[in-house]
């Protein structure tokens, strides 16, 4: 692509094929071509470096992120509370226990809250991030009902002046209704007690994930409103590019993205480095 | 769905004699695009569509079989002799000791799968031991104690981060107990992490699985023929297993993978629970890449 010069067919069909094997999916596939063909018949080009950032800004144009995002709090609530969402695997305890972390390091008081009172060992597995975050944690014993998790969480992290409470879900495929049913339960709850919160309510979509994610997302907005993506696993070789479509759909924008399993393997996302690693 | 788009394209085309490329050349468009939305790879893709193409081409249109229904039957069937036309199972040692190691990327569904088959094999009156080699997520080896009591089968493992020296130990136990299988849970790992990848042939070299099973999830895109590629070529496999079925992924990754590698499908993961576990069946994959 580096070295082409002019837009013929075969570089076109190159471009859609890029797209495509990102998981860009069809109809944004079309649509982002349909703008590049408008635009290339319109100017003209007189080298790759042109052609290059034809293509680049077009891609950009369709995915929605922060102006500056520093994992800065932006809400002035005296404790600002994270719900984080998603289907099975895709990495919420994981992302949590970074973003724990970080906000740790910026002078935050954080609480954890293990509302996956289901999965075998996931209220140990998120034990193990408050110990390495340093962070407290309100966890109840396995098989109680999440609302009451989130109930005691809020109480503790309010009468403790605690500034962030980051809540742990379990994972759910979002066709399965009594699951929904019960993620939206636990947002009345978090309404009960903050009108106004979740301040964040994050999807955690996984890299890998294909046209599905379109699907998820759709769901999960429908129960607990999203206001942001986190897109895990990008250390890999998939390009998440399920997330422009989303993006697009929902108007929320891709937050953070994770590159590792360790702690400090969270970053802002930046749609200018990920247009860049698609060509990769 | 696709059977409706394909009746539209085809309306024109009743009793005409044979099917032309012109006049298919519009409905293998649609197909095209209800593989890419089911995530078959776009290679695999141009590939399957090329085949159908040769297929369908100058076939007779039976004037009581509308065109559209004969094409999905091509292609249907066509999708069912590539899946694999019959059940592979799990390898058997009848004489002594078989041992299975289970392999993938992060979050795919290994443990759970683990559970699952160790469930389904003491169920069939056989005796099985379960191997903690997860030595770098936070709690991954309480996740499998915790499975394996709740079916009562016995965990093998330890607070070390040998992996290999886990499996090592957990096959001696299953010798001196006589087990019939020995099921390794590993950590889940990137296809592009050298250092764990060569963990995993370390651990194939030091114990010699009897069965390898790649797992992965159904709702993987694209980037599924990469994975199940570089997997192969490092690790080698005998067979995959497709989990989180339950949902409304359609599974095209499965189709890729499996075209890609040659290896078969073995199992459908449909849910969280141990009993969640289905042998592959063709043709409803087949209907659901379609749907
Ligand atoms: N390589 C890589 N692995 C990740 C990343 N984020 C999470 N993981 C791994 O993905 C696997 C699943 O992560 P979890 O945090 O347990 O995912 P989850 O969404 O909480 O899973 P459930 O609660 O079971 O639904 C673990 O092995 C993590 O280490 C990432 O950014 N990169
Ligand atoms: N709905 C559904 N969920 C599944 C299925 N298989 C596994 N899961 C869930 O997917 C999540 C991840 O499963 P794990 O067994 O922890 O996955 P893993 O491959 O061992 O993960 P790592 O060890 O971190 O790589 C858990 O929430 C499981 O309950 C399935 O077939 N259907
Ligand atoms: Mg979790
Ligand atoms: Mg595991």
């Amino acid at each position: 692509l580096k070295a082409k010069s002019k837009i013929d067919e075969e570089l076109l069909e190159e471009i859609e094929e890029i797209l495509i094997t990102g998981d860009i999916g069809v109809d944004t596939t079309f649509t982002i071509m349909e703008n590049i063909r408008q635009r290339v018949k319109k100017e003209r080009y007189e080298n790759p470096e042109e052609l290059n950032f034809l293509l680049r800004d077009e891609i950009d144009k369709f995915i929605i992120s922060e102006e500056s995002n520093d994992f800065e709090i932006k809400s002035n609530a005296p404790l600002h509370v994270i719900f984080v969402i998603g289907v099975n695997g895709s990495g919420k305890t994981t992302s949590i226990g970074k973003l724990a972390a970080i906000y740790k390091s910026k002078g935050k008081k954080v609480m954890l809250a293990a509302c996956d009172t289901f999965r075998a060992a996931a209220c140990e597995q998120l034990e193990v991030w408050a110990e390495r975050a340093g962070v407290a944690i309100t966890r109840l014993a396995d098989q109680t009902d999440p609302s009451a998790v989130i109930f005691e969480a809020m109480q503790r992290a309010r009468n403790g002046n605690y500034d962030v409470l980051l809540i742990d879900t379990a994972g759910r495929l979002h066709t399965k209704t009594n699951l929904m049913l019960e993620l939206g339960k636990m947002e009345k709850v978090i309404k009960r007690f903050i009108p106004e919160a979740p301040h964040e309510t994050l999807l955690v979509i996984d890299a890998t994930t294909g046209q599905n994610g379109l699907s998820q997302a759709r769901h999960f907005t429908k129960t607990a409103k999203l206001s942001g993506l986190i897109l895990t696993k990008l250390d890999g070789t998939a390009k998440g590019g399920i997330v422009i479509g989303i993006t697009q759909e929902l108007q929320i924008p891709v937050k953070y993205i994770g590159v590792g399993e360790q702690i400090e393997d969270l970053r802002p996302f930046s749609s200018k480095e990920f247009v860049e690693a698609l060509f990769d | 769905q696709l059977q409706d788009k394909l009746e539209s394209v085809f309306r024109n085309l009743r009793g005409q004699g044979v099917l032309s490329e012109e006049n298919i050349s519009d409905s293998l468009r649609e197909v095209r695009r209800a593989f890419l939305e089911a995530d078959v790879n776009f290679k695999v893709t141009k590939q399957f569509i090329d085949k159908i193409r040769e297929k369908a081409v100058g076939t007779e249109v039976i004037k009581s079989i509308k065109p559209g229904q004969l094409i999905i039957k091509i292609i249907h069937d066509e999708l069912v002799d590539l899946l694999g036309k019959e059940y592979v199972p799990i390898y058997e040692n009848k004489s002594s000791l078989t041992i299975i190691m289970v392999v993938g990327l992060q979050g795919s569904g290994k443990t759970t799968f683990c559970g699952k088959l160790a469930l389904k094999l003491k169920k069939e009156k056989k005796s099985v031991v379960l191997a903690g080699a997860d030595v770098y997520r936070p709690a991954a080896k309480d996740q499998l104690k915790t499975l394996g009591k709740s079916m009562g089968i016995p965990v093998v493992t330890d607070d070390s981060k040998d992996a290999v020296q886990i499996c090592k130990n957990a096959v001696k136990y299953a010798v001196d107990n006589y087990a019939d299988y020995v099921i390794l849970d590993t950590a889940g790992r990137l296809h592009i992490d050298e250092k764990l990848m060569a963990e995993l042939q370390e651990v194939k070299s030091s114990v010699n699985p009897n069965e390898i099973l790649f797992v992965v999830d159904a709702m993987t895109g694209q980037d599924a023929v990469n994975s199940a590629k570089e997997f192969s070529e490092q690790v080698d496999y005998d067979g995959i297993v497709l989990t989180k079925m339950d949902g409304d992924a359609k599974g095209g990754a499965a189709l890729s993978i499996r075209t890609i590698t040659g290896k078969p499908i073995k199992f459908i993961g449909v849910g969280e629970k141990p009993t969640d576990l289905e042998i592959f069946h063709p043709d409803r994959l087949a209907s659901r890449i379609l749907g």
